[in-house]
């Protein structure tokens, strides 16, 4: 995650998925970035919150299978870059979803809802709660 | 070859490689259409 | 030395190609879970009623991108690995996941060994040697230094390598690896630092995670960041008692085989005895490859060998042998000789491995009554340059110094990697490449090593072929300069 690139990377997959829920002709904006929002949260909160360990065999002797993959970046520093820029990620994607939706009560709800299940594991007081 | 290189099909399964295509040309193709539409 | 920096696009494009892999991946899994595929690899990774030894998830890499391309590593070999070699054909018809042998044998020019100096060959000195002490002493002694003691030629082989050195004194055991994994833990335990290079090979990781110590590692070649944590680790002592160090252990390499690039002795020594620490130096790569009389960096920058307290090395990759050593002062060698988990684990070296080395050193250091010696480390030094210069005109990103006999060029995209080596094989050199997890995501690479068996004409055969790869898989990634074809 540190890789050059790799927030690029991050930034242009979820620009893509709004694009592809954008091209889906029945889908009106608003509903294509309420849409961007959950499924992203939701993936963001499966991959880095709910996986745990690494996907190849780790020269630690196991040590990484106790900790998602949210606690493994840089070993467990907290407030490193990686981590803010995941952090902010969320944030911004719900202002720009309740602008689009123009704060409709509905829309700002489950785009809240999913924001809070993407941003609060993140906290460093979640570190290593189960 | 270039963009089976570069999008990394170069290493799956020929039924692999042809899901991806279909996805990604359903996908150009329905962006087309509603920009059709739109304009 | 110059690290090219990663193209951009480059770097997402191959970010995106993984995100490809890892989502077919899943869906390749979400089958077999179903049970729409059938599942070729072990029942599960843990057979039932067994302790689990691997997390299925552990193996999702290995299953699914691993599998894929695995035809391009490992591929067994027919010959010895001098500087030619004959690869072993293999056809699979289930992508991968099993091989049969064709029983064609395809000769290749091979820059995937490490034989710097082309002694890995199958006649001459030094194999005559070996087989001539195989008849005198047979092939082991099957047994521990310590249980049956030591063999004339590991004393022979052990005085000659310290005056190859100019050490005091010198121990050697049959396996690289264990040099490095089951010394370390006899020098440095708790409430001891180690102060490791970020890019450092696994068994000094090992080694040091052996030995109990406290590890820091230091960003790769920079001696301000070594310095700072050398400065800290002084300044604050032992976390919670605040105890100060009892020893700090600076470990390097000489060349490091995947960045090709060479430690900064002289900066390194100056620190070492600034700060009064220890410094480990594995020279696995560079002895007998670098330096103008073969001694490894420690000749390359002409410092003095007592300023390094450990000096260790091994003769797979110069001597055409196995095995590896360690060598300083002869207080240290002895408290080793009593205490290496090598000397009472493992059997003593075998005869006509040692006879190989010994055979080897020997012409290194002129003994023989020839200089082929001096003309082998010439011509690996010359290859070297030669080798290098002309990938760098060519456009490709060459990472490492100018000097260093491992030549690695980056690749980037996952796909590439198995694409080149089978392109390259096709056009009849046998080469290396390597990804994830050995390298960092983005920084996939073929790395070529040189020989000083190779001739020039080999070495112009394997640039030909590199560039017709390089156009057709398009590697020119490098803005530093107008790339031109290979004439």
């Amino acid at each position: 995650l540190n890789s050059r690139g790799v927030w690029l990377t991050y930034i242009i997959l979820v620009f893509v998925l709004h694009f592809i829920l954008l091209s889906i002709p029945y889908i009106t904006t608003s509903v294509a970035w309420t849409l961007t929002t959950t499924i992203h949260n939701i993936c963001n909160y499966y991959i880095f919150h709910v996986v745990k360990g690494a996907p190849w065999e780790t020269s630690d002797q196991g040590l990484a299978r106790r900790f998602t993959f949210w606690e493994q970046i840089d070993n467990g520093i907290q407030w490193t870059g990686t981590r803010k820029f995941l952090q902010i990620v969320p944030v911004v994607l719900f202002f720009i979803a309740s602008f689009y939706t123009q704060y409709d009560k509905t829309h700002f709800i489950i785009n809240l809802a999913t924001m809070l299940l993407a941003v609060v594991p993140k906290f460093p007081i979640f570190y290593g709660v189960r | 070859l270039q963009y089976l290189l570069n999008t990394a099909l170069y290493m799956l399964e020929p039924w692999e490689r042809a899901l991806f295509s279909a996805f990604l040309f359903a996908i150009i193709s329905t962006a087309l259409y509603s920009a059709f539409v739109f304009l | 030395e110059d690290f090219e920096e990663t193209p951009t696009w480059a770097a997402v494009v191959t970010v995106l190609g993984y995100a490809i892999l890892s989502a077919l991946g899943w869906l390749r899994d979400f089958l077999r879970h179903i049970g729409f595929e059938e599942k070729k690899t072990a029942h599960d990774p843990n057979p039932k009623n067994f302790v689990p030894l691997y997390q299925s998830y552990e193996c999702f890499y290995t299953r699914n991108l691993y599998t894929r391309i695995r035809d391009v590593f490992n591929q067994p070999i027919a010959s010895v690995a001098g500087a030619k070699v004959h690869i072993m054909e293999r056809i699979s018809d289930d992508f991968n996941w099993t091989f049969k042998f064709s029983g064609k044998k395809i000769p290749s020019i091979n820059l995937g060994s490490y034989n710097y100096l082309g002694f890995a060959e199958n006649q001459g000195p030094c194999s005559e040697q070996a087989i001539k002490s195989i008849e005198k002493y047979g092939v082991s002694t099957c047994s521990t230094r310590h249980e049956l003691g030591n063999q004339r030629y590991m004393q022979e082989l052990e005085t000659l390598m310290a005056e190859y050195l100019n050490a005091e004194d010198c121990i050697a055991f049959g396996m690289g690896f264990a040099t490095n994994a089951l010394n370390i833990p006899t020098l440095v335990g708790q409430g001891d630092l180690i102060l490791s290079d970020r890019l450092n090979h696994i068994s000094l990781i090992l080694g040091a995670r052996l030995s109990g110590a406290t590890i820091c590692p230091f960003n790769h070649n920079d001696m301000k960041d070594l310095e700072s944590q050398l400065r800290k680790a002084i300044i604050s002592g032992q976390p919670r008692t605040c105890r100060p160090w009892k020893k700090i252990l600076i470990i390097v390499e000489g060349v490091y085989s995947m960045e090709g690039s060479l430690c900064k002795l002289p900066e390194i020594i100056e620190l070492k005895k600034k700060y009064k620490a220890y410094l480990y130096m594995d020279e696995a790569h560079s002895i007998g490859a670098i330096g103008s009389r073969g001694r490894g960096v420690v000749d390359y920058w002409r410092v003095d060998p007592n300023d390094i307290d450990v000096h260790m090395g091994t003769f797979t990759k110069s001597f055409g042998s196995a095995g590896g050593y360690i060598a300083g002062k002869k207080a240290l060698i002895d408290h080793i000789r009593i205490y290496s988990h090598s000397a009472c684990y493992s059997t003593s070296m075998s005869a006509p491995v040692c006879y190989q080395i010994i055979s080897a050193l020997s012409i290194i250091m002129g003994r023989d009554g020839t200089n082929d010696g001096q003309q082998r480390i010439q011509q690996l030094a010359c290859n070297v340059r030669y080798f290098r210069r002309q990938l760098v005109d060519m456009g490709f990103i060459v990472y490492g110094n100018d000097n260093s006999p491992v030549v690695p060029v980056m690749i980037f995209m996952p796909a590439k990697i198995a694409a080149v080596n089978r392109e390259m094989l096709k056009r009849g050199c046998a080469v290396v490449t390597v990804g994830f997890p050995a390298t960092l995501l983005t920084e996939s690479r073929v790395r070529f090593c040189i020989s000083a068996g190779h001739t020039k004409e080999m070495l112009d055969h394997a640039l030909k072929a590199m560039d017709e790869v390089g156009h057709l898989v398009s590697l020119r990634y490098s803005k530093q300069k107008p790339h031109r074809r290979w004439i």
